[in-house]
């Protein structure tokens, strides 16, 4: 499903040049969660983001479902990231100022899902992340785990083929996190999705079919 | 140091009711780290919100060394919040604009610490978390894990009474939260000052003086 090879990032700053990512070869197969360790600072996010379309590579190739994905045109990116893609970043991205029931509806309408479908499709990613309780609350006024459970649904509900979750459970308890797995191990049963978890807990990492480490770029 | 009794807090909203906190008792004494555990949305940031004088209770008192505090004017809180503790949020909350270095020295300014004596304060902070290289960095190109350990240093860097940290590891691996544990030894060494931790990393809680669990509001 994913396919990189001679992945490479710099940053060039007034300091010189920071090398993130050097070299870095991945696979994902459908039907996998594959766990992404390391510490802090070594490029997981960077991977990701470069994984999920959100930031270009300095060198290397990524092939996704047989397709060249860097080389598709802005419309083109946009379009995975909004259909092949489900993202969990690592920090609180929903809307504040929106109810947890809108922040769950509107990647469904953007990707153009019929309005009769939304609500069961809404309540049911809620369920998964036990915030039912929480449907109508404005996320600014969610405690730091539900924002982040929330977080999660979102990047699920439009079923994508890849979701990307950057220490989806960095907020949570054990009980929380383990139902994060569940849900994700529900979306991959299906044998047609995959997911690429950033985590530093061995717990999370426990549950993954495979584990990689990256260190100073290397993976 | 710090003695609690009976703190409530409730949100209205259109559907009723929520009591967060019931009726808690706590106590913390100098020269302890304690740690407050607990499932997402059991009231822990509420508390350590209270305790940081950044949110009144509904009900209940709150002394600190003595004095009650929740009867200060504004002015007094606001003194409060500015010497007597040092807050490290659950999401990253750096000024983004700024450098490393420019955040860890606004503190030290709003304290009134002398210009000459900032610098050594900032870098021994840094070092404290392993950040020395990353002082002329953006802080918001910085990673996630770089983000947090910088906000401790920032709460820490002023040598406040007490330190409130809420889930300052969440972002970090095994050794740098380890060596966040070891900052905070260092600081209750001279047996002054206190930790309040926020945490759901066991590891954490095992390198506590104790550990208290909220469930329901109820400690
Ligand atoms: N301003 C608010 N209005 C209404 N409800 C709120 C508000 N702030 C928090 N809550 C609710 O209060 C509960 C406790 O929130 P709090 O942030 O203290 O939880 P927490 O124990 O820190 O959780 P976590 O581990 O997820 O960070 C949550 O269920 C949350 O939805
Ligand atoms: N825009 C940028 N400009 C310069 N340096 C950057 C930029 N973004 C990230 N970095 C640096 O690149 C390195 C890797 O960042 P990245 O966010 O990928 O790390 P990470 O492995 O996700 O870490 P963490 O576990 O702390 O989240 C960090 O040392 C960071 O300081
Ligand atoms: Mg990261
Ligand atoms: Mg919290």
């Amino acid at each position: 499903l994913i396919e990189v090879r001679g992945l490479t990032k710099e940053y060039r700053n007034g300091a010189g040049v920071i090398t993130v990512l050097r070299d870095v070869n991945l696979q994902v197969t459908p039907g996998e969660i594959i766990a992404i360790m390391g510490p802090s600072g070594s490029g997981k996010s960077t991977l990701l983001y470069i994984l999920g379309l959100l930031l270009p590579p300095t060198l290397g190739s990524y092939t996704f479902a047989g397709q060249d994905v860097l080389s598709l045109d802005r419309r083109g990116q946009a379009e995975f990231r909004r259909h092949k893609v489900g993202f969990v970043f690592q920090s609180c991205d929903l809307l504040e100022n929106s109810t947890v029931y809108e922040n769950l509806e509107f990647p469904l309408i953007y990707a153009g899902e019929d309005r009769q479908t939304r609500p069961a499709k809404i309540l049911a990613a809620l369920e998964r992340v036990n915030l039912s309780h929480r449907v109508y609350h404005n996320a600014n006024h969610l405690s730091g785990g539900e924002k982040q459970r929330v977080a999660v649904a979102r990047a699920l509900v439009n079923e994508p083929r890849v979701i990307l979750a950057d220490e989806p459970t960095g907020q949570l308890d054990h009980d929380n996190s383990q139902q994060i797995m569940d849900y994700f191990q529900k979306i991959i049963a299906t044998g047609e999705t995959a997911v690429v978890v950033v985590t530093h807990d061995p717990e999370i990492a426990a549950r993954c079919s495979r584990i990689h480490t990256l260190r100073d770029g290397l993976l």
